[in-house]
């Protein structure tokens, strides 16, 4: 399997994954196909995800859709906002509080919560790994097996390849 | 502009034993080259769908990877391929499950997000969709590689049927 995932000049997110699957399958089985919300996913809210691995644990956890929606929630969390409505300027206009600059999640809570998801996908017996560029444009990775292959790159200069 | 990339070529067990040096420099090469496309795109201020499919494509047409050319093979000896993309502005999606001979999935799952009305083409119809947006077929031998035969048999071999090999997904 491979894939791509990339946040451009514009703060745009995209996210893309293509697979031959795994050796070996029958019946038009299509579990590891980069199912939306399983395998691939993007949202300029959150993030983008491509993942890898054994395709049907990550549709039975929802990977790449949980992971968006877990760095989401973190950010509001971080910033108290959980339990608060969407806040309002003077004329009761809801504050674009996504998009604002002001709030940024930071790459290792990020990491935290990208980790935990592909700890589930471990407890039930899956692995894999995932890529993941967050919204403020941190770009991660997260895995459970012994290599991955993988790279990296961002315009403040950041520049590698790694397979362990 | 800020701008960030990330991309992978598959996960699995990488027994550093197995891997030559020669093999080593290879990958990380096409690992390499596959970020470059996607840094140029980027860096010239380019959208973030064409850096990832400038990315994904590279990778599909290089042998080493299990997506497109290189692809691993079905029980019965074909390849089935799937892609899935997605915009992050309007979560547009756009997916594609076990389609034979398209040479870039990933761009046919971009045509199904673009210019058709759903959001997941499989099998026959998808393909079908693909002959009539003119997205470019290779012949099945195009796709064949040794070492995923070669891991097709070995497979065969260490199974007594088919039962044993799809159990363990169900």
């Amino acid at each position: 399997t491979v894939g791509a995932v990339a946040l451009d000049t514009h703060g745009n997110l995209a996210a893309g994954t293509s697979t031959g699957g795994m050796t070996g399958k029958r019946w038009g089985r299509i579990g590891d196909a980069p199912v939306i919300g399983a395998g691939t996913y993007a949202d300029n809210d959150s993030c983008a995800v491509s993942g890898t691995g054994w395709g049907e644990y990550f549709i039975r956890v929802g990977v790449a859709h949980e992971i968006c929606t877990r760095l989401r929630y973190r950010l509001l969390a971080e910033r108290d906002l959980l339990q608060a409505t969407v806040p309002t300027d003077a004329d009761g206009v809801p504050v674009d509080y996504i998009h604002s600059a002001e709030f940024v999640l930071d790459a290792d809570k990020a990491q935290e919560e990208i980790d935990a998801v592909m700890g589930d996908v471990a407890r039930l017996g899956g692995d894999g790994g995932v890529i993941v560029v967050t919204r403020d444009g941190f770009p991660l990775f997260s895995f459970n097996t012994t290599g991955m292959y993988r790279g990296r790159a961002t315009s403040e200069g950041l520049d590698q390849v790694a397979i362990y | 502009g800020r701008w960030s990339i990330a991309i992978h070529g598959g996960a699995g067990t990488l027994d550093r034993a197995d891997m030559t040096p020669e093999r080593d420099a290879a990958y990380r090469a096409s690992l390499q080259a596959a970020l470059d496309a996607g840094k140029a795109v980027l860096a010239g201020g380019g959208s973030a769908l064409d850096a990832v499919e400038a990315v994904v494509t590279r990778l599909e047409d290089d042998e080493k990877f299990n997506a497109g050319r290189g692809a691993v093979f079905t029980w019965d000896g074909t390849h089935e391929l799937d892609a899935a993309i997605m915009d992050g502005r309007d979560r547009a999606a756009g997916a594609i499950a076990g389609v034979t001979g398209v040479r870039h999935p990933i761009m046919l799952a971009r045509k199904v997000m673009i210019d058709s009305p759903h959001v997941m083409l499989a099998g026959e119809g998808a393909e079908e969709f693909a002959h009539e947006q003119g997205v470019e077929f290779m012949p099945p031998e195009w796709f064949d590689t040794d070492a995923r035969r070669e891991a097709l048999e070995r497979m065969k071999a260490e199974k007594l049927s088919a039962l044993d090999v799809d159990i363990k997904f169900g």
